[in-house]
């Protein structure tokens, strides 16, 4: 039975496509059958593993819609991991959810048939709380929250840990957060180091900041646009390694 | 009668925020009389502005629940621009909207009794297309698209250009689009020069890609950490003299 990890964090542009993306390719290269879905409209995360949005047949959109039909849509990604992919029509289903029945747990009963295919499935969602994210954190046993080191970052952390807070309270009992992991860390600057000292001491110990900080790098953009995960485009980078160590902790059930 | 300009992107953390905030900062010394308006729950124009959304009596969610009262909740930022001021609670109001009469409209009928007391009203949106950003373009002049000079930001151009033009072309016939405005160009790496010549080439000339390059820097997320704009925290900052004449042009009516 797999475990379902949704990354989310409804501050925009903090490593949420780009954590997914790595974590899973790390992850499966370590030989976990992993899955990945993308639940943004935007499809970032379908973009950045070389597919286009536009010319897919189906959707995760047509699968919330129907209900069903998951396996199907199911594409592989250019690093070889398995993706339920998303383009624009994902915008739509925020409105038509809204009034529907159980409208909370239709991603729920979505992936309930991939379970038992995949060990680990992450799920990318988009930046803010709406339904789309209602369904993911329904749905999840963890939820990793990526924090760029940047003040405006920082002051959004509360924000989603009471949101995570409400949805465990009232929904799903099981859902943990796994941890804030801090991105885009800036080695030159002060503010960084500020940053992720002041996040320590507002969050530890109720919850955990990880030690795998992703150090900033424009390697991350430049491997994003090639489709290519980072562990393979820059393997010797510091980024990389924090994707690998996570992965392995993950596995070992550190987190 | 005021200008309303809407500063939006679906794509999260592009420099929506501190575009909104500089810009506004940048007119007000240029002695316009300039009105922020904060329409991410996630308040982060209102925390830049030196305020705490926890704290406040008042916020945008209850006038737009009302349908009035912005005069009274408006309040003054750290640096003496006036800020019609959101917290969480806003994010009620998305779902809140969705069943109400004329739901797209009610931030026009609240900002209506406002226009003749400001020259320039600037809305600082969230990152998504959801009810509270369409009220935003509904009731808006123009549009200031803020684009970061990197690839899954470059990729996210097109649906926001779609949304605008669908909003137009349904809800609000003015609506312009001012203009891209890149952010976040990295001087140091091929990726941002790569990227801002494909934003040229993908969308101009229907669209301009404005030539206020706005460059990484740190300073950024630091004077924002104060509650000061850039063109006092580091005046000689080639990201001041880009937003300064990005407001002069403004005015000027260039855009
Ligand atoms: N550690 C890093 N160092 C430098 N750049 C990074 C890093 N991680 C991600 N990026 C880049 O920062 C930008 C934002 O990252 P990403 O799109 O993954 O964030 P997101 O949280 O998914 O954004 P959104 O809120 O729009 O979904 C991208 O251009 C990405 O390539
Ligand atoms: N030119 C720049 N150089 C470096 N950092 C910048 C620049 N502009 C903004 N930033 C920083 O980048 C981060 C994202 O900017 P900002 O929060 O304004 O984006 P946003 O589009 O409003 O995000 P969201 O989608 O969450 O609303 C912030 O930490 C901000 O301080
Ligand atoms: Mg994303
Ligand atoms: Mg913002």
């Amino acid at each position: 039975m797999s475990r379902i990890i949704s990354i989310a964090n409804h501050k925009g542009g903090v490593g949420k496509t780009t954590t997914t993306l790595n974590l899973a390719a790390a992850l499966s290269s370590m030989g976990r059958r992993v899955l990945m879905v993308d639940l943004d409209p935007q499809a970032g995360l379908t973009i950045a593993s070389g597919l286009e949005p536009d010319a897919l047949e189906r959707s995760i959109y047509d699968v919330l819609r129907r209900g069903e039909g998951a396996v199907d849509t199911i594409v592989r990604s250019s690093f070889g991991v398995d993706l339920l992919p998303a383009n624009i029509d994902l915008a739509l289903a925020e409105l038509e959810l809204v009034s529907a029945i159980a409208r909370e747990r239709r991603l729920a009963a979505v992936l309930a048939p991939l379970r038992d295919a995949y060990d680990d499935i992450l799920i990318d969602c988009q930046p803010s709380l709406g339904l789309l994210t209602l369904n993911a954190l329904a749905t999840s046993d963890g939820v990793l929250i990526p924090v760029a080191c940047e003040y405006l970052a920082l002051r959004a952390v509360r924000g989603i840990l009471l949101y995570v807070a409400k949805v465990r309270g009232q929904m799903n009992s099981q859902l943990r957060v796994l941890g804030l992991l801090p991105t885009m860390f800036d080695r030159r600057t002060r503010h960084a180091a500020t940053t992720l000292s002041q996040l320590k001491k507002e969050f530890e110990p109720k919850v955990k900041v990880l030690n795998h900080v992703v150090y900033r790098s424009i390697r991350f953009a430049e491997s994003t646009a090639k489709g290519v995960p980072i562990i393979e485009y820059a393997k010797a980078l510091p980024g990389a390694d924090a994707y690998r160590n996570l992965a392995r902790d993950l596995i070992a059930g550190k987190l």
